[in-house]
C-alpha cells in the first residue's frame, strides 16, 4: 500500500448525507433514498445489511442520480425507473481482515464499505480515536460506514471514514479511527461492490 | 420527552398485573440482538396505564438484570452483574405493541421518582456551592449548544429534562476522553441532548453482526494473481 491515499481528493467521494448509510463513490450523486424506499429485503432506517443492499441494487438494475431521485427525509414509495439507471453493480465482495492489505486494496480499487463499533461516536469532535479495545469491542458493531483514505498524522496512523451524520458532526463529516489494530471492529466487515 | 400530563384526559390507573404483558415486550425489544446468554432479565416492574379509544398507553419502570459478563473481549464493560433501571412507554393498539421510549441507566445513578434529574442525582459527590457552581456553568454550556444546534423543547419541563441529559452526557464525553489512547478530542455534539438508548434506536444498528446477510465471496488481495 502506498503511504496514505486519500479518495476524496480525487473527486471519487459524495458529500456527506444526514442519517443515511452511503457506501456509493462513484461522483455521480448516487442516491441512497432509493435503496430506502426499493430494498425489499432490509428495512431502510429500521437496519440493513450492506449485503443485502448490494443484492438489492443488483436486482433493481443500477441506481438513478440524486437529481433524478431526490430524498425529502421520509420514506417514499418505490419509484424506480430502470431506465434512468446511470450505474450498476454485477456482484459484491467481502475483503480481507488484514488492515495492511485493505488499505492497499482501497488505494487500488476504491472505497470500502466497513461496519465498526460506534463506542464514543456520539460525542466525537476530532482527532484521531482511538478507544480502549474493552470498551469498543469488534463484536458489538452497530454501525455501517465508508473508508474513503489512510495515512498518519504526526505518526499516528488513522482511517479516513465518511460517516452519515451530516457535517456538522466529527471532522466535516468525517471520522477518523486509529488503523492497525482493529480498533472498533473496523476489519470485520469489510466489503466492496464488483462492476465488470 | 419525559411523560406529559395531558389537561383533560383520563387520569393514570395503578394496574399491576396488566403491566407484565407490556414489560416483557419492552424486554423483549432491549434484548433484541443479543446472543441466549446475553440477555437481561425482568426485576421488578410497577408502572401506570392509560386508556384512550382501542388504545393504552403504559408506563412503567422496571428494573433489569443483566448478566455476568466474564470474556473481557465480548463485555463492553468488565462489570460482574448489573442491576438497570428502565423507564419504558408501551402502547398497545388492539393487541399489537409499540415501544415509543426507552431509558435505561444503573440504579445507583438513577431517580426512583417521576421528576426530572437534577444535578444532584447526577453528581451526587458535589456538595451544595459546588452543585450551584457546576449548575451555572453547564447552563451556560447548555444554552450555547441550544444555540449553536437550534433545539427547541415543547416544554420548560422537557428543556430541564434535556439539560440533565446533557450535563450527565458532558461526564460520559470525559470518561471517553480519558480512556481514549489516540488524539480525539470529546465533548459537545449535536447529539449532547440524547440519551444513550436514543442515540442508539434512532442512529445505529445493533444487528448489523447478528443478522445473516447475502453470503458473498472473498475477494483476492491486491497483488495476488
Amino acid at each position: 500500500a502506498p503511504p496514505e491515499w486519500d479518495w476524496r481528493s480525487k473527486g471519487a467521494v459524495t458529500e456527506v448525507k444526514d442519517q443515511s448509510q452511503a457506501m456509493v463513490s462513484i461522483p455521480l450523486h448516487l442516491p441512497v433514498p432509493k435503496l430506502l424506499d426499493c430494498d425489499k429485503v432490509d428495512k431502510a432506517c429500521m437496519g440493513g445489511l450492506p449485503s443485502n443492499a448490494y443484492s438489492a441494487i443488483k436486482t433493481l438494475g443500477g441506481l438513478e442520480t440524486e437529481d433524478d431521485y431526490s430524498y425529502h427525509g421520509h420514506l417514499q414509495a418505490c419509484s424506480f425507473s430502470a431506465e434512468k439507471a446511470k450505474v450498476y453493480i454485477n456482484d459484491s465482495v467481502e475483503l480481507t481482515k488484514n488492515e495492511q492489505k485493505l488499505a492497499a486494496w482501497l488505494a487500488k480499487k476504491g472505497p470500502i464499505s466497513v461496519a465498526i463499533n460506534a463506542f464514543g461516536m456520539q460525542f466525537y469532535r476530532h482527532g484521531i480515536s482511538h478507544p480502549l479495545r474493552p470498551l469498543c469491542s469488534p463484536w458489538l458493531i452497530d454501525h455501517a460506514v465508508l473508508l474513503v483514505g489512510y495515512g498518519n498524522r504526526s505518526a499516528v496512523p488513522f482511517w479516513a471514514i465518511k460517516n452519515s451524520w451530516g457535517t456538522d458532526w466529527g471532522e466535516e463529516g468525517y471520522y477518523y479511527l486509529y488503523r492497525g489494530s482493529g480498533a472498533c471492529g473496523v476489519n470485520t466487515m469489510a466489503s466492496s461492490a464488483v462492476v465488470n | 420527552a419525559p411523560p406529559r400530563r395531558v389537561a383533560g384526559a383520563q387520569a393514570w390507573e395503578p394496574a399491576p398485573p396488566e403491566l407484565l404483558g407490556p414489560a416483557r415486550f419492552a424486554l423483549e425489544m432491549y434484548n433484541r440482538g443479543r446472543a441466549a446468554g446475553m440477555r437481561a432479565a425482568l426485576g421488578a416492574v410497577r408502572g401506570r396505564v392509560r386508556r384512550a379509544g382501542r388504545g393504552s398507553l403504559y408506563s412503567l419502570k422496571v428494573t433489569l438484570e443483566e448478566p455476568p459478563c466474564n470474556d473481557p473481549t465480548v463485555c463492553q464493560l468488565p462489570v460482574s452483574k448489573k442491576t438497570l433501571l428502565c423507564s419504558f412507554e408501551v402502547l398497545d393498539e388492539l393487541g399489537k405493541h409499540m415501544l415509543l421510549r426507552r431509558d435505561c441507566g444503573p440504579v445507583d445513578t438513577k431517580i426512583t421518582d417521576d421528576k426530572s434529574e437534577s444535578f444532584t442525582s447526577v453528581f451526587p459527590l458535589l456538595n451544595k456551592s459546588q452543585t450551584q457552581d457546576f449548575s451555572v456553568k453547564m447552563a451556560s454550556i447548555f444554552k450555547h449548544f441550544v444555540t449553536t444546534y437550534n433545539r427547541t423543547y415543547e416544554t420548560k419541563e422537557e428543556a430541564q429534562w434535556r439539560m440533565s441529559i446533557f450535563a450527565s452526557n458532558m461526564v460520559r464525553a470525559q470518561k471517553i476522553q480519558a480512556l481514549d489512547r489516540g488524539t480525539a478530542q470529546y465533548g459537545v455534539t449535536k447529539f449532547s441532548d440524547l440519551t444513550e438508548e436514543e442515540f442508539r434506536t434512532i442512529y445505529l444498528n445493533p444487528l448489523l453482526k447478528e443478522e445473516p446477510g447475502v453470503k458473498m465471496r472473498r475477494a483476492k488481495s491486491v497483488g495476488d494473481s
